[in-house]
């Protein structure tokens, strides 16, 4: 009755909460975990210490060079057609303005598309889009390749539409791309109903001037970590089983939710094993990735050190989309490892938690999908992830003990089942 | 022998079904 042991004292027992007790320890007291920030190393410190304390084993830190932004001081101001003080937040890798900003006219765009067709207006302006929410994976693009396609067009800065699906005038930041032989341009985010009130101006033919001072500046990289914790397979050690979420977040809120919570309820998956006494016969690493937010730059760095072994791993595993209560399990490997992944997921029927669905890549873990390693995604309630998702709002109070103590019982249960077959999981 | 590398496993499904639900 393994699964049901784990189930008991994840969701009913002594460890009920206790992820969320340790998140909010961690993430209360060292705040935002920016890559490359002092923060984020010594948050990856005390993780170091904790997964000890925890009895864990063969803990220890893998070298990585990340990348080092910082935001510094920024302000938006409209002009004309009045003034109002515009909530920005500056996009990461973003460059500055001049020290006495940018102050241009206003293009409004509702997509790329507009904006080819207005491309000889754009010349000298600030281009705001104000682009509809789809979903996160297509209305992102506008936030990763909106100054550059802006400044294709002669466009001195632009200002994008958060990618949110509500808002509470939140701006929601998040990584962008220059891409070469394209000028660099400063680029944020504004909120929606900012985006919105201007898009309804534009439309009446009003004139808007905004005022944009950004004081953000890239410095070179900084040495980083990813952490790392084991519970040593009995028969197969060399062998891997990987359960993983992200330790580094943005610089708003305290990334309690993207990714404190993947990366706490990866720990409490070893926590509980290790509390039940239980050792599966090949090995459960735990891996807390450094510098996802700026393009999984740790996770590249480990499977970069460890493909040498792609051979031994039969699951790879990345929570980072919220712990809200998990509805199941996302899977991308061979039909024959999905069915054995179904039977797997028939264990959490006392938790109603049984489906497996499709597209189980994650950021960290895409590397190893591609090259044929099964992976999987814990899915959850995303209803609310993207009101707060990069925001000052992901804080400790979007968590739910409760609801984290489910997503820990499914994350320990698909781990260990996975890890104490005799076989590892089949690939196509 | 555990490694399945090729996808080619010694045994049959219903053996790690019933494998899988002895965990239950």
């Amino acid at each position: 009755d393994v699964a049901k042991a784990i189930i008991n004292l994840a969701v009913y027992g002594k460890a009920q909460n206790r992820s969320y007790e340790r998140l909010a320890l961690l993430v209360d007291t060292v705040g935002p975990r920016l890559s490359g920030s002092k923060n984020l190393e010594k948050a990856i410190q005390i993780m170091y210490q904790n997964l000890q304390q925890d009895g864990l084993e063969k803990v220890h830190l893998e070298p990585v060079r990340i990348p080092h932004w910082e935001r510094g001081e920024e302000s938006a101001v409209m002009l004309e057609p009045r003034i109002h003080k515009i909530a920005i937040l500056g996009l990461g890798s973003s460059i500055g303005t001049p020290p006495e900003g940018i102050t241009a006219e206003v293009l409004v765009v509702t997509s790329f598309d507009e904006l080819q067709r207005r491309a000889s207006e754009a010349r000298g302006k600030i281009v705001v889009y104000n682009q509809p929410y789809i979903n996160y994976s297509r209305t992102v693009q506008y936030r990763t390749q909106g100054a550059v396609e802006a400044a294709k067009v002669g466009a001195l800065a632009s200002l994008i539409r958060s990618v949110a699906s509500f808002s509470i005038y939140s701006p929601h930041t998040g990584i962008q791309e220059y891409q070469d032989g394209v000028p660099k341009i400063p680029t944020a985010c504004i909120t929606v109903e900012d985006a919105e009130m201007m898009s309804r101006m534009a439309s009446h033919g009003i004139k808007i001037v905004i005022q944009l001072k950004m004081g953000a500046k890239t410095y070179p990289d900084t040495d980083s970590f990813n952490t790392v914790a084991e519970i040593t397979g009995s028969k197969y050690p060399e062998q891997v089983v990987l359960v993983s979420g992200h330790l580094d977040s943005w610089d708003v809120g305290q990334g309690a939710m993207d990714d404190g919570g993947g990366a706490f309820i990866s720990w409490e998956a070893l926590s509980l094993i290790k509390d039940l006494g239980l050792r599966p016969k090949r090995t459960l690493r735990l891996v807390l990735w450094t510098a996802e937010e700026q393009g999984g730059v740790g996770a590249f760095q480990y499977y970069q050190l460890h493909k040498v072994n792609i051979s031994n791993y039969s699951l790879v595993m990345e929570s980072d989309a919220g712990t809200f209560l998990p509805t199941g399990l996302q899977f991308t490997g061979s039909e024959k490892a999905r069915a054995i992944m179904e039977e797997v997921m028939s264990l959490l029927q006392p938790l109603n938690i049984t489906q497996v669905l499709s597209h189980g890549e994650g950021t960290d873990i895409n590397f190893w999908i591609q090259a044929g390693v099964p992976g999987a995604s814990l899915l959850d309630d995303l209803y609310k992830y993207f009101f707060f998702h990069h925001s000052h709002g992901d804080t400790m109070t979007v968590m739910d003990p409760k609801q984290m103590n489910v997503a820990a019982a499914v994350w320990a249960v698909v781990s260990y089942v996975v890890a104490d077959m005799e076989e590892m999981l089949p690939r196509s | 022998k555990a490694i399945c590398k090729n996808g080619i496993s010694k045994r049959t499904f219903e053996e790690i079904k019933e494998e899988i639900a002895s965990c239950g």
